[in-house]
């Protein structure tokens, strides 16, 4: 995956940090100071479909070859700058009874971003 | 959002000014966290745990094995600890209430693993008989019954964990479990501390959301 430098306009990971005591969550949030969310953005020209960050497999294959097949009656070819990869968020904070949780959220931190 | 012949959201734009956007994210951020923790809005602290109980407890809580995260098609779990509030205690018996969240999560919460954690101060040389009783309701009232009981015998000072069975476990999944120590030996006086914040004893559950109730399509 690419990350985005200033003025990028193909699809590219856009770091994003929200901290935690900017947003009055520090009270009940322990742990971590933040969330580094980070999220997608960019365009997505046919020829950039299924690549990169998708590794080259069966499916990729078979998307390519209906996208090339569609491809003149639809100008955008309906692809997307998505997450390719994606990591956990382990939070640790105060529930509403005052108990301490400890839970890892799925699919929260955008690693990477390519086109679908 | 990805609609019949039309592009997505992000296709055909630069990069976003995050400047401009950048409340717009905030929320989003915000939304995302509590959608996902299965909470309407942020919690609002009640009562606030001592630094002291914090540490302390935060030093016994164990991380759940490797691997465990990316198993089971990725359900998400959590680990709670929660406080010991004291109920109706005289001098045989001290009464514990935990309260757990069950109706912050969708689906109910399936207890995995429950262990109650206790300190006690005892004298040299000393040992120290107690009952724990696990209460839970009655089927046929809202009256507390013993549902099971453990006898265990304390020979030194220091932390000690009792591994909780499937009625203490029960109990914590319908968000709150009573637990009566009963001493069956007085060689020392409130062995077990209560009031001192870096003591209060805890339960630690292991949990998983929505384990009782999801169909799985394949």
């Amino acid at each position: 995956g690419i990350d985005c430098q200033a003025g990028s306009r193909m699809c590219c990971r856009q770091e994003f940090f929200v901290d935690f005591r900017e947003i009055g969550w520090q009270d009940w949030i322990i742990q971590p100071e933040g969330y580094a969310m980070n999220f997608c953005t960019g365009q997505c020209p046919l020829h950039v479909a299924g690549m990169p960050g998708i590794a080259a497999s069966f499916h990729t294959a078979v998307l390519n070859l209906l996208k090339a097949n569609t491809a003149a009656g639809t100008a955008g070819g309906n692809s997307c700058c998505v997450p390719t990869v994606q990591q956990a968020l382990s939070l640790l904070y105060y529930d509403r009874n005052s108990n301490i949780v400890k839970t890892d959220i799925p699919d929260m931190v955008v690693e990477a971003c390519g086109c679908s | 959002t990805l609609r019949p012949s039309s592009q997505c959201a992000t296709c055909g734009w630069p990069a976003v000014d995050l400047e401009s956007h950048r409340e717009l994210l905030l929320n989003l951020a915000k939304r995302s966290i509590l959608d996902k923790l299965h909470l309407s809005q942020r919690p609002t602290l009640s009562r606030p745990v001592s630094r002291a109980a914090l540490r302390t407890a935060l030093q016994h809580l164990r991380g759940p094995p490797q691997g465990d995260l990316l198993e089971d098609n990725r359900r998400q779990e959590y680990e709670i600890i929660s406080f010991a509030e004291t109920g109706f205690s005289n001098i045989n018996q001290t009464r514990l209430d935990f309260h757990f969240s069950s109706d912050e999560t969708a689906g109910g919460m399936e207890i995995q693993q429950a262990s109650f954690m206790f300190f006690v101060q005892l004298p040299p040389n000393s040992t120290w008989d107690i009952n724990v009783r696990v209460f839970a309701p009655s089927p046929h009232n809202t009256n507390l019954t013993v549902a099971s009981q453990h006898a265990l015998q304390v020979d030194a000072s220091g932390w000690h964990q009792l591994i909780l069975g499937p009625e203490a476990q029960a109990a914590c999944s319908h968000g709150h479990l009573t637990l009566e120590l009963v001493p069956e030996s007085h060689v020392a006086q409130s062995s077990v501390i209560m009031n001192d914040a870096a003591y209060r004893p805890f339960v630690t559950a292991r949990v998983r959301v929505g384990g009782k109730h999801r169909v799985r399509r394949r």
